[in-house]
Parts: C-alpha cells; structure tokens; sequence
C-alpha cells in the first residue's frame, strides 16, 4: 500500500542537549525551561516519555548557536533541577517526513523505521505530530538516510 | 511579552504504552513498529528521548480501542524486542497548546510547564512540533489544567 508522504526534511542546524536522572515530579520541567527562557534559547524538539522508579530523561534540541548558552544555564541550575548528567552533541541531524493526513501514521512510521534499521542507522530520539514523524540519528548517516527514505516512499521519481 | 497561542485542545481516547529498558541499537523501533503495523494498530503519539547505558524507554499513545490488541502484540513479540517492562493506561488526556509560526516556542513551552507545576500537575510525556507542544497528564486534571491554561495564554475573554 503506497504511502502518502509530502516529502522528507532534514536539518543539520540542531544541537542535541539531554538531561537525564531527572525527578520525575511537578515543577522539574519548569525549573529546565524557566531558565532557558530567561536566556532567551531556542527550543526546537522537547521530547520526555515516562519515566522509570521516579527518574526520567528528557531531551531537547537547540540552535548550534545556543547549545553553549543552554548548557552554561542548566550547569547553574544543576542543584535546581537536580539531573544527575548532562549530555550535549551537535553531531545530530533531524531528518523529518512528512504525511498527508496521518491518523493512521503507524505504517509511515514503521517504514521510517525499517529503512533506517536495515542500514544499521541507530535512532536517538523520536517525536511525532499528527502529520510529521522526526527523528534524530548521527549527522554522518545524513545522505544514507535521506537516500533510503526517499527510496522507500517511492519519491525518487520526482 | 503575550504570547502568540492559536489554541488549546485536548484528547482522552489515549491509551499510554511504555515499553521500558530496551535495546538502544539499530531495529528495535523497527520490531516494535512492524508487528504494530500488520496488527492495524492506530498510533498517535511515539516518544523516545535519549538513552542511558545502552537502554532507553518508548512511549506511545493509541486510542482506546487498540489499547488490548497493542498491548498482546507488544507481549508475544518480547524475546524478539527485549524490553524489561511494559506499562500501559487509559487515564492520561493528551493536551496540545498550538502556536502561531512558533520557532522561539520555548516561552510558549515555559508558560505551560510553569502553569500546570503550579496547580501541582505531573508532566508524564512531553512531544513538541514546529506548531505544537503535547503533553500526557493525568486525566483527572483535565478540567484544572484546560482552565488554567486558557488563563495563562490570555485566552479567557474570547
Ligand atoms: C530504541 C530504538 O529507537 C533504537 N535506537 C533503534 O534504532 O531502533
Ligand atoms: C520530568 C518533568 O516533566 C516532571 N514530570 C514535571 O512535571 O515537571
């Protein structure tokens, strides 16, 4: 079944900054972003899933022009926010696709997916919209990913 | 500053899945997606942030319907996935604050990290987009949370 996909972005301009051990109770996500805020960072992805014996991770992603600044800040808040580790890399891209109408997005996404694994491209981190699937992978597997996903969404043609 | 929000829903046909302490190697999302998919699950939400020693955890959201036969597929297919744990739930309500051209959406993410921390409200997943930010609560704080929301935004008087 063809899949409708509008089309596949990718950007290298994200710097990938994850807060992990983080207390998993009301206010923490406030401590992170009250101030990023203050510093006038932009945010591009935030993305937390649920965490586990009340700690969790949460990542997020930052103009390579801002990672220096958000990093300084949350070494600050460290006692605030209390996370255990800080890890920061700009090797990253974003590599978007994007469908037409996506209730159903489950079968783009496991195309995605599949493509990706079966170049044994490793998948950092995840987040979806309703008509969007983002993902972060290493920023040397760029042109491989990009290749293979428009392969497997049949928009080589264009 | 006031900020530039479009509107604010929300939706509680979400079943929460949480697939704990998986591989973080090249596949596993795929042997997660792929069973899912021929299954004819529905999927909304996919969130993964960054892992730890090789381990991360995924979560994702169905509607209700698709809740038991995801569920059942994710348990036949744990030898081939390798996850530790599997948590699921009905009582999350997603809630999205949608923006207007939000590249700077960090105050926007701010104002309602530091709204629902103030009412004492959990943040169990967090999943932004160019437009949009998500996030799972607890259900029972629907209500509470929509109000103060609207209130936070400035959206009380339309
Ligand atoms: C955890 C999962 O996303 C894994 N990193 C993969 O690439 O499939
Ligand atoms: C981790 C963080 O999101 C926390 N659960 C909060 O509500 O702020």
């Amino acid at each position: 079944e063809k899949q409708v996909v509008a089309g596949i972005a990718y950007s290298r301009d994200e710097a990938k900054i994850s807060v992990r051990g983080i207390p998993d109770r009301p206010g923490i996500a406030a401590a992170i972003f009250g101030p990023l805020t203050a510093a006038h960072v932009n945010i591009d992805m935030i993305v937390q899933s649920t965490g586990t014996d009340g700690l969790t991770n949460m990542t997020f992603t930052v103009g390579c022009v801002d990672q220096a600044r958000a990093v300084a800040v949350l070494e600050e808040q460290q006692d605030h926010i209390q996370y255990a580790e800080l890890h920061t890399s700009r090797d990253v891209v974003k590599i978007s696709v994007v469908g037409v109408g996506m209730r159903s997005h489950t079968g783009i996404a496991n195309t995605m997916f599949r493509t990706l694994a079966e170049r044994g491209i490793n998948i950092q981190v995840i987040s979806t919209s309703e008509i969007k699937i983002s993902v972060l992978i290493d920023a040397e597997y760029t042109e491989l990913a990009m290749r293979a996903l428009h392969t497997a969404y049949g928009l080589d043609a264009r």
